[in-house]
C-alpha cells in the first residue's frame, strides 16, 4: 500500500501536472492546417518554448527540488527537458483524441523539414508509450524520475538528486503494483522507456543541427 | 519572444519565476 505520505506526495504532484501544461489556444493551433514547412517550423519552435517554461513551472512543485543546489536544479532541467518533452508528447499521441487530429499533428511533423531518420524513432517511441496505457499518474511521475536523474551534465550534489528520484521511484513501483496487479513487469517498462527516451534525446541534437542547416 | 532565447536562458528566467514579462 502506499503510505499516507506517499498518497499526499502523488495527488501533490498529479496536481502540479495537470495545472502546468501548454495553454489550450497554443495547442490548438497546432492543429489548424493550413502551415506551409517554414510556419511549422516556427510553430514547433514556440510549442518547445513554451514546454520548456511549463517543465520549470512543475519540476518547481517536485518536493526537495527547490532546496537542491540551484546550479544543479538548471543542470538537471537543461539535461532533461527534451526527454520531458517527448514523455509529454507522447501522452498527446495516446490520449483519445477527436477523430484525425492525430494525423494532423502527425502529418504537420512530417512536413515540417525534420527528416526521415528522426521522425521514425519518435513515433516508434510515441506507439511504445501507447501500449502500456499509462495513467495520468504514471505520466506525472515518470516525468518526475526523469527529471531528477543523478548523472546528467553539471550536476555536482548527485547523491541528494538520488534521494530525490528513489522516492518517486518508490512511489511510482508501489502504485504499478495496485493498478497493474496482474502485469508485473510494467513498472520495469515504464523505466525501459526511459532508456529509449535517451536514445531520442541523442538523436534530437543531431536532428536540430540537420534542420537548421536545411 | 521567449522562443528564440537558449534552452538555459528559458530555464534560468523561468526558475525566477519572472516569466510575465
Amino acid at each position: 500500500e502506499l503510505s499516507q505520505e506517499q498518497q499526499a506526495l502523488l495527488n501533490y504532484i498529479v496536481d502540479a501536472y495537470n495545472k502546468h501544461r501548454i495553454p489550450p489556444d497554443q495547442a490548438k493551433k497546432l492543429l489548424q492546417e493550413q502551415f506551409n514547412a517554414e510556419e511549422n517550423f516556427q510553430l514547433l519552435t514556440e510549442m518547445a518554448t513554451s514546454h520548456v517554461q511549463v517543465l520549470v513551472e512543475f519540476t518547481k512543485n517536485i518536493p526537495g527540488f527547490q532546496s537542491l543546489d540551484h546550479e544543479d536544479q538548471i543542470a538537471l532541467l537543461k539535461g532533461s527537458a527534451v526527454e520531458a518533452m517527448f514523455l509529454r508528447s507522447a501522452q498527446v499521441f495516446t490520449r483519445k483524441l477527436p477523430q484525425g487530429h492525430t494525423e494532423v499533428l502527425e502529418d504537420r511533423i512530417r512536413k515540417s523539414g525534420i527528416s526521415e531518420e528522426f521522425i521514425t524513432p519518435m513515433f516508434n517511441f510515441y506507439k511504445s508509450i501507447g501500449e502500456l496505457q499509462m495513467l495520468q499518474e504514471e505520466h506525472a511521475l515518470l516525468t518526475a524520475i526523469t527529471i531528477l536523474t543523478p548523472d546528467r551534465p553539471y550536476v555536482r550534489d548527485q547523491q541528494a538528486v538520488e534521494g530525490l528520484q528513489e522516492t518517486m521511484l518508490e512511489v511510482l513501483r508501489k502504485f504499478c503494483k495496485l493498478q497493474h496487479p496482474q502485469e508485473a513487469q510494467h513498472f520495469a517498462r515504464l523505466l525501459g522507456r526511459l532508456t529509449e527516451l535517451r536514445t531520442l534525446n541523442h538523436h534530437h541534437a543531431e536532428m536540430l543541427t540537420s534542420w537548421r542547416m536545411s | 519572444p521567449a522562443s528564440n532565447l537558449g534552452l538555459e536562458d528559458i530555464i534560468r528566467k523561468a526558475l525566477m519565476g519572472n516569466m510575465e514579462d
